[in-house]
């Protein structure tokens, strides 16, 4: 009954404790317990049907995973979440307190030398720097490329970190790479957790990645990503790549 | 006459007391220590557009009071029980047992930083499974 927001048991007639809270109590009780969860204001407004994106659905899955390890009584079997972890990522998962993904954006790093690749940057400014990196990765999405001829053609995913050297040019520092067959289908994940530590340590340095795609056969021989369906810019909203990072909570709680 | 009134008397007051034995029984039951309910509902908050997940915190939190014999109360610890003995050789000096909880869960919120980047925060021991005297 109550529009407060909050029901107690306490053997009191609920509206009774409505009548006795006024505006003013309701906001500073809401903002206790924003407080409470570490949000001490709300974010800004969030657009519409957010929750088609790759990594709201990223993370949704992993919290729908959390739950059913949380609720015994609910087996596994009764899960719902089709979302596939890897042995590595569910003991990042165990580890960590704070889970977060960021989307691309391609639009902030400029001139870099490359050919045929394609350039991510992620906003990590909202990571805290108390709190130890557990992990991180990159998340593409690859579907079906132009060139299925050879399905069973191996080829190489490289990303590069986009350093400046002392000079002021621009380098490309190696991070991590896997190898996918042509005919693949499916989220690929590489290792940032360098990246990330870095990035969150000094937030100037942050200059993106650069992903480039080769065959196995032809090292020297890059292809555009797109060319064996991997999904870069201009996706679909479930396609987007993304970064997650997982994060473990520092111990030094703030006096309240 | 008078030993008959004196024993109305007495049957009066023995129905009274009797009667406010059985109140006070209801009472003590009502008021010791026991789970009670406490849930926060975030859609009502207009919190939905921004927490994806869960819709609301069913916190729980231990109330009542830790009375002697303490085994009528849940999960009452042994130390318990002596702190209940040194608090009737002195009660103004040394408190009852505490009121509080046995085990606590962990709870995992999903929300929006902003328009584009998404976290999952978990706080460790937010739900109150069960409670006890301490």
């Amino acid at each position: 009954c109550s529009r407060s927001g909050i029901y107690i048991d306490n053997g009191f007639d609920q509206t009774a404790i409505e009548r006795t809270m006024t505006r003013d109590e309701k906001r500073e009780m809401e903002l206790e317990i924003l407080s409470l969860l570490g949000l001490p204001k709300r974010p800004r407004t969030i657009s519409k049907n957010p929750l088609k994106r790759s990594a709201p659905r990223f993370l949704l899955d992993i919290y729908k995973t959390l739950m059913d390890a949380d609720n015994e009584d609910d087996q596994r079997a009764k899960r719902s979440v089709d979302v596939y972890l890897s042995g590595e990522e569910q003991n990042q998962i165990d580890e960590s307190d704070i889970i977060m993904t960021f989307e691309s954006a391609n639009d902030h790093v400029p001139n870099v030398r490359h050919e045929r690749g394609k350039r991510l940057w992620f906003n990590a400014s909202d990571v805290p720097v108390a709190e130890d990196v557990v992990g991180a990765e990159l998340r593409i999405y690859k579907g079906n490329g132009k060139d299925m001829k050879n399905v069973d053609a191996v080829y190489t995913i490289t990303v590069y970190q986009l350093i400046k050297t002392d000079e002021g040019d621009k380098e490309l520092e190696y991070i991590s790479a896997t190898n996918v067959t042509a005919g693949f289908t499916g989220w690929i994940s590489l290792n940032l957790t360098r990246c990330l530590a870095t990035w969150v340590a000094f937030p100037n340095l942050n200059k993106g990645l650069y992903l480039s795609v080769h065959p196995v056969s032809r090292p020297g021989h890059e292809v555009r990503p797109e060319d064996i369906g991997v999904v870069t810019v201009k996706a679909e909203d479930e396609q987007q790549p993304f970064m997650v990072a997982f994060l473990r909570a520092a111990n030094n709680i703030k006096p309240r | 006459v008078t030993r008959e009134t004196r024993t109305k008397k007495d049957t009066f007051n023995s129905v009274m007391t009797g009667y406010s034995k059985v109140k006070n029984e209801r009472q003590d039951l009502r008021r010791s220590c026991r789970i009670e309910t406490l849930y926060i509902n975030f859609k009502d908050l207009s919190w939905t557009d921004w927490i994806i997940a869960p819709d609301g915190y069913p916190a729980f939190y231990c109330a009542g009071e830790c009375n002697f014999p303490l085994n009528a109360h849940m999960n009452a610890t042994n130390h318990a029980i002596v702190q209940t003995l040194v608090h009737l050789m002195n009660p103004l000096r040394f408190p009852k047992p505490c009121c509080a909880p046995t085990r606590l869960n962990p709870i995992s919120v999903l929300y929006y930083l902003d328009d584009h980047n998404v976290i999952l925060k978990k706080y460790k021991k937010m739900v109150v499974k069960s409670c006890g005297c301490h």
